[in-house]
């Protein structure tokens, strides 16, 4: 027996169908509704048409201003490393940091780290040429090498920012995952107090693997942030509800084209209301 | 698993007495739990779900000594007729050539899957040709044209040239002169929202007229994928789809949603980068891998 003020069963099944079909995923939508059901119970929320509301007040408050900074190290080169599954984003991603850091009239250096796949190196080597930033890139296979000399180029000539561009990996491949982490143990032996962000590239449009995706890379690298690519499709990126929840991982970016323009720091508040849009 | 959770439900469920049609539409939650946790549509979802219980209700699951058992088996036969029929078979045409055109969002694996499909063409003893109609993408036609040596076979390309549909076009006028039978055509990737791209794919189609058309999308892709197939599907007239990355641990229920929204036959998957990593789509072993 159920006593007490409930919430309208109709209204609370659309609102689970809302969530679900922006990527809540069921566990996160089947939480939500318990929670909403609790404050209308306790008169948190004074009618159903608060819901919403109330809702969407709750989740802009996932992600406070001092998780979606970048952090800055105090003596340069600060060091962002970025890493995700193939074909997430990260080279282009890398690309718009550049910019974005080069606007700010920061010296910007790349790391093109990702030796395996065809045409990486030339494809980051092509965004380096276009916005005028330097490019480090390497000549033989280990992705290791590259970064340990990037490093010693960046410290070098000054940089204030290097970026670090690793090759895709599913984070099912052990071996990969593996090699991720001593591309991070470079970057910690050369640079003090590096990698000083680890930015995991999440495509907006990944379902519930995502919280997969996530869990691996922050053991494996200990992720600070997430870039959330291809926003500017259809899907709503839900996911990274679930994310914060589960991994405790803030969003930092989101991307919004295939150009260096763009890409805009994470806004809560313009991400809720469009997931109910 | 979902046999475990059908015995469950229906073990409750009988304890109380006879089971009811009501008993077996609260036992199908158990389904459309699973389904939606494996990313499947979420109206895709419902739609299966009402179906599996007319089945349910008309096989009279209610009268049956082992209800747990029948629901899972009607669950799985449903789930493997709907994925299905599979056709792996690329067709090809006489006189030549067979013109092939993979197109689908940014990322999904289309270059490398165009690198696949040329390996496999090559076995079945054709004489394909890779053609590079991605301009945009920085080193685009680089990663073809190195893809294309990995494999052996020939990259057709345009220095300098903007527009893709000029280069498919060619494309053909070269296949003739060198007798390559397959033409496989690497086109950008595209949101299906940049009308101006959706355009440029019809363009590329209306040039050449492909004889097959297929939609390259990612095995982990969520809720949205049924958005994205629609409108391929609609602008484009799919032949079939290629899911790629099953080679990770995504339950892969865009498969589901991107088949029940086009009604197109899923092909093959990629499972690994590789260009060797392409298999035949096989709808038992995606029904049990959706399930769980
Ligand atoms: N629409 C849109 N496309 C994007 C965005 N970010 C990246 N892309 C596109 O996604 C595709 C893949 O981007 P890449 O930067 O090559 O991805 P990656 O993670 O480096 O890929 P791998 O190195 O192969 O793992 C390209 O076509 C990009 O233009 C975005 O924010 N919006
Ligand atoms: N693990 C795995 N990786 C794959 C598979 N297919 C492609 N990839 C990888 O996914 C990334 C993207 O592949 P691409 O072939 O560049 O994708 P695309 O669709 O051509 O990308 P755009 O042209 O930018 O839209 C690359 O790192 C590929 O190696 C697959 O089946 N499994
Ligand atoms: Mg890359
Ligand atoms: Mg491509």
């Amino acid at each position: 027996l159920v006593s007490g003020r409930q919430l309208d069963e109709d209204l609370m099944d659309e609102l689970e169908a809302t969530l679900i079909q922006a990527d809540f995923g069921v566990a996160s939508a089947m939480k939500i509704r318990q929670d909403l059901q609790a404050a209308f119970k306790d008169k948190r929320i004074g009618s159903g048409d608060d819901v919403i509301g109330f809702l969407k007040d709750e989740l802009k408050k996932y992600w406070p201003p001092a998780d979606r900074s970048l952090r800055i190290s105090p003596t340069p080169p600060t060091v962002v490393l970025v890493a995700g599954i193939n074909g997430a984003g990260k080279t282009t991603s890398v690309a718009k940091l550049a910019y974005q850091f080069k606007s700010e009239g920061k010296k910007v250096c790349l790391a093109a780290a990702d030796t395996f796949r065809a045409a990486a190196v030339e494809q980051l080597d092509i965004w380096a040429n276009r916005i005028g930033v330097e490019i480090v890139k390497g000549s033989g296979s280990d992705p290791a090498a590259v970064v340990y000399d990037a490093c010693d180029a960046a410290v070098g000539r000054k940089a204030d920012i290097l970026l670090v561009d690793t090759a895709g990996r599913l984070h099912t491949q052990d071996n990969l995952m593996r090699e991720l982490t001593k591309i991070r143990n470079v970057v910690a032996k050369k640079i003090p107090s590096a990698p000083h962000e680890v930015l995991l590239v999440l495509d907006a449009t990944t379902g519930q693997n995502a919280i997969n995706q996530a869990k691996a890379f922050a053991a494996a690298i200990d992720v600070t942030g997430i870039f959330l690519a291809k926003l500017d499709g259809t899907a709503k990126g839900g996911i990274v509800v679930a994310i914060r929840n589960e991994v405790n991982l803030p969003v930092k970016f989101v991307g919004l084209g295939e150009t260096y323009e763009d890409v805009e720091p994470f806004d809560p508040d313009q991400f809720v209301e469009a997931l109910f849009a | 698993s979902l046999t475990n959770k059908f015995s469950d439900v229906f073990r409750r469920m009988s304890g109380r007495g006879k089971i009811t049609e009501q008993n077996v539409r609260e036992s199908i939650q158990q389904v459309r739990q699973a389904l939606l946790e494996a990313d499947v549509n979420y109206k895709v979802a419902r739609q299966f779900c009402d179906q599996v219980v007319q089945k349910a209700i008309g096989q009279e699951v209610i009268k049956s000594l082992h209800p747990g058992q029948l629901m899972v088996k009607i669950v799985n036969d449903e789930l493997t007729a709907l994925m299905g029929p599979v056709d792996p078979r690329i067709y090809y045409v006489s006189p030549p050539p067979t013109i092939i055109m993979l197109a689908g969002l940014q990322g999904s694996g289309k270059t490398t899957t165009c690198g696949k499909l040329a390996k496999l063409i090559m076995h079945q003893g054709k004489h394909p040709m890779l053609v590079a109609c991605d301009l945009q993408r920085p080193a685009a036609v680089d990663q073809l044209t190195i893809i294309g040596q990995q494999v052996g076979v020939p990259v057709f390309r345009i220095e300098g040239e903007k527009n893709p549909v000029k280069v498919a076009r060619s494309s053909l006028d070269q296949a003739a002169a060198t007798g390559r039978d397959v033409v496989i055509i690497d086109t950008a990737g595209r949101l299906h929202i940049d009308e101006e791209m959706m355009k440029q794919a019809e363009d590329i189609a209306k040039a050449t007229r492909p004889h097959q058309i297929y939609l390259v999308c990612d095995a982990m892709t969520g809720q949205d994928a049924v958005n994205s197939a629609r409108e391929f599907n609609q602008r484009l007239e799919l032949d079939g789809v290629i899911l790629t990355k099953f080679d990770s641990d995504a339950r892969g229920g865009a498969a589901l949603s991107v088949k029940a929204v086009t009604g197109k036959p899923i092909k093959f998957i990629g499972v690994g980068e590789k260009l060797d990593r392409l298999e035949e789509f096989h709808a038992d072993r995606m029904a049990s891998r959706i399930l769980g």
